[in-house]
């Protein structure tokens, strides 16, 4: 799974999500990417979203409106990134990861899954990681 | 306001003779986006060209380097969002074409729905001029290595890939 999400010069945030899903899946299958909410959401008054893992899961929780839902109570994008994949853990067992912009220019990339490839640009300034502590 | 963009690869097992190669494909992606964003484009934009950058490289599981189903072809999903007006277009299941990100912003932008799935997605992807991907272009010799072997384990998918992408 691939995914972004950006906010522009005028405030205005997206997300967009990309998949093949799961290997040796099921004919007609399919996961979390193309549920809104669940594999993605954006929404000016809070942010954006994009999430990967497994796809079941994160469609029993709606994992990315689920995130902003904890933001629109308050949290930092860390805070509910944290939130929404330990709910996801504890509720369903399972695991994946989201990237997130608020209508700050606050972003973050988490997960809880061992791994994620993600990057983000700010100011200019490349960040990019795959492994936890990058 | 300053524009920012982050992108993601998946939450899969990343092999670690590989990890350079996703490093690499995510900043590709990501200048992309941003580019667009300094620019002056849309964010909206700047994330269907960041995806697109990763559709297009075969490490990542979406557009050419999908994975297979359990009968050896690809299905695909994706979705996009404009966070202004809470417009949305998806589709899913959608088979032979490179890009399924550009069908969802033209599911968005030129129908009254949400999602199309499957036959409907590919009707509306020749009604729209998306050009047709043999399926055999989107596989890739590691994608059809990983079906194989998960065939002959007769495992069961699901449960062996708890927590991927």
């Amino acid at each position: 799974t691939v995914g972004a999400v950006a906010i522009d010069c005028e405030g205005n945030m997206a997300c967009a999500t990309s998949t093949g899903g799961l290997t040796n899946k099921m004919v007609g299958r399919v996961g979390d990417t193309a549920c809104i909410g669940s594999g993605g959401y954006a929404d000016n008054n809070v942010g954006a979203v994009s999430t990967t893992g497994h796809g079941e899961s994160i469609m029993k929780v709606i994992l990315a409106r689920l995130i902003l839902h904890y933001m629109e109570q308050g949290k930092s994008p860390e805070e509910a990134a944290d939130a929404g994949l330990n709910y996801m853990k504890s509720r369903v067992e399972g695991t994946g990861g989201a990237i997130i912009v608020n209508s700050s220019g606050d972003w973050t990339a988490k997960f809880s899954t061992n791994q994620m490839s993600w990057a983000a640009v700010k100011d200019d300034q490349l960040h990019i990681g795959i492994y936890h502590g990058e | 306001m300053k524009p920012v963009i982050v992108v993601h690869g998946g939450a899969g097992k990343i092999v670690k003779e590989l990890d350079e190669t996703y490093r690499l494909g995510v900043k590709r992606a990501v200048l992309k986006g941003y580019d667009v964003l300094r620019q002056g484009g849309s964010a909206l934009t700047a994330v269907e060209e960041a995806v697109i950058v990763m559709e297009d490289e075969p490490i990542f599981n979406a557009g050419h380097g999908s994975v297979l189903n359990e009968k050896g072809y690809i299905e695909m999903d994706a979705i996009i969002m404009d966070g202004k007006n809470l417009d949305s277009g998806a589709v899913s299941a959608v088979r032979n074409i490179a890009n399924p990100i550009k069908l969802a912003r033209l599911v968005m932008e030129k129908t009254d729905h949400m999602l199309l799935t499957c036959e409907g997605a590919t009707l509306f992807a020749k009604a729209q001029g998306i050009p047709e991907t043999p399926n055999d272009t989107l596989i890739t010799e590691r994608s059809r290595k990983r079906w194989m072997k998960n065939l002959k384990e007769n495992s069961n998918p699901i449960a062996d890939q708890i927590g991927l992408g």
